[in-house]
């Protein structure tokens, strides 16, 4: 007899979190205040979830390639399991782009390469994380009133607007650059 | 970028990341929770500024 069930709960899978955690962090101080502020805050969290962090300020655009090179060597070479890799970018940026301290600019796409599961041994199957402070454009949001639904939520001290892209989840079939079959 | 207390993204995430438990995608629903409810003044304008998370995980993340 066939019965009928409903949706099944999903079974959680996590990443083995207990080998080494190893972050860099690659930020351009030059015209931009208050990166110290932001660095400072960073070394905190690496410490607190206990990150073997290294830091470098003002890199060249070259020299944000090289210093991710490196650190991939660092990965490879790392004597115990690495679990996962967090990488930091800041820099003033546009869509695609970051610029080193040397005012040329770097494509954050050879820059996410060197780590893949292709180029990285190391980290292969294992969790990469990119955080990227800079702008990936020109426009500014002013926001958006809050209607329909939410109104009924705003009170006296809640803002009453809202970003203009929130509430939205980008589901590509593949990723940037490769065939969808 | 508030040019003493810096950017109110890494402020923002870094409080989460140390302050809260859960998997990283939910630490960064309320990373994205946080700021939208933040508003950023820039010449004398308000400015709302907030992240967007593309994913390609496998499986969830716990960093605590």
């Amino acid at each position: 007899e066939l019965k009928m069930s409903g949706p099944q709960p999903l079974q959680e899978e996590v990443y083995d979190m207990s080998g080494a955690r190893l972050a860099l962090t690659l930020c351009v101080t030059k015209a931009r205040e208050g990166s110290g502020a932001d660095m400072d805050a960073l070394k905190r969290m690496f410490h607190q979830l206990r990150f073997e962090s290294t830091m470098k300020t003002d890199p060249t655009a070259q020299q944000f390639l090289e210093e991710l090179e490196k650190f991939q060597q660092v990965i490879e070479n790392w004597e115990e399991p690495v679990s996962c890799a967090f990488v930091v970018l800041m820099a003033h940026g546009e869509e695609g782009l970051l610029k080193g301290e040397d005012e040329q600019m770097v494509k954050l796409e050879d820059l996410f390469e060197i780590l893949n599961n292709k180029n990285c041994r190391a980290l292969r199957g294992k969790p990469k994380v990119y955080i990227i402070q800079a702008c990936r454009g020109e426009h500014r949001d002013l926001g958006e009133t809050i209607g329909g639904d939410e109104v009924a939520m705003i009170t006296k001290d809640d803002l009453q607007t809202i970003p203009t892209y929130t509430d939205t989840l980008h589901i590509y079939s593949t990723v940037e650059g490769y065939i969808s079959y | 970028r508030h040019d003493q207390k810096g950017s109110s993204f890494i402020q923002i995430l870094t409080d989460v990341f140390i302050n809260k438990k859960g998997s990283i995608s939910e630490l960064l629903i309320e990373v994205t929770r946080r700021m939208a409810k933040t508003e950023v003044i820039q010449e004398g304008t308000p400015r709302k500024v907030n992240p967007e998370i593309q994913s390609t995980l496998r499986k969830q993340v716990y960093l605590q």
